[in-house]
């Protein structure tokens, strides 16, 4: 575990924290894409599932515990909670994620480490959480502007990515075999599709205004 | 932590 994995895992869990406290606070998660939300939660479910059988570390089994855990509970939150669900910006998160979850699908049963039942939902897990950023991403163009929490939960969920790339980096030059490359790859266009929002999201700050994206 | 398992990262 080095530091930058560390710091990862870390601003992972504020991103969660960030968006389970705007839709506690605010009772609304307006702004939110329910399709995101639903793609991190497979994600988990379809990474995590050597919770049961491998055990790493505790830090590792609880991490895994709390990211399924959230994550359920914010799909559920807005799919089932009495107030919080009129909130959800239904003709806004148009985004067709099946077709997401399909290519995603298709991928890893072409490119995988082995062919192994765990090993096709675990390639398929990193690919799909590669592009579950898309349906949020589109949406909040779609809306023109970001609120304050939910601006700072994709750029949380943007850091993350990125100080797992420094890991990668890290641990490529300290360990004799690292080789992760679907990790890596995966990571790398995942970190590239938050570039243009960090980049507005840059300015925005920089200009103390409101983050607006362009349409 | 006892890295080197092998999806060792979450």
């Amino acid at each position: 575990m080095n530091i930058f994995r560390l710091a990862g895992d870390m601003t992972h869990l504020i991103s969660i924290l960030v968006l389970l406290l705007k839709i506690y606070a605010t009772k609304s998660c307006s702004g939110i894409s329910l399709k995101t939300q639903e793609l991190y939660a497979l994600v988990f479910l379809t990474r995590y599932l050597d919770l049961l059988t491998d055990f790493i570390s505790i830090y590792n089994t609880v991490m895994k515990l709390v990211f399924i855990g959230s994550s359920l509970a914010i799909v559920w939150c807005m799919r089932r909670h009495r107030v919080v669900r009129r909130s959800y910006d239904k003709e806004l998160d148009t985004f067709r994620h099946y077709f997401l979850i399909a290519a995603t699908f298709a991928l890893a049963v072409l490119v995988y480490e082995k062919f192994t039942f765990r090993e096709i939902l675990w390639a398929f897990s990193i690919y799909l959480e590669a592009v579950a950023i898309l349906p949020q991403l589109v949406m909040l163009q779609r809306s023109g502007n970001v609120d304050n929490l939910t601006g700072k939960y994709v750029f949380f969920l943007g850091a993350y990515r990125a100080f797992y790339i420094l890991n990668w980096i890290y641990r490529y030059f300290t360990e004799a075999r690292f080789t992760r490359w679907i990790a890596c790859v995966s990571g790398l266009v995942q970190t590239a599709l938050y570039a243009d929002f960090f980049y507005y999201y840059f300015i925005s700050w920089k200009n103390n205004a409101k983050l607006k994206l362009p349409a | 932590f006892s890295e080197g398992k092998y999806h060792d990262e979450l």
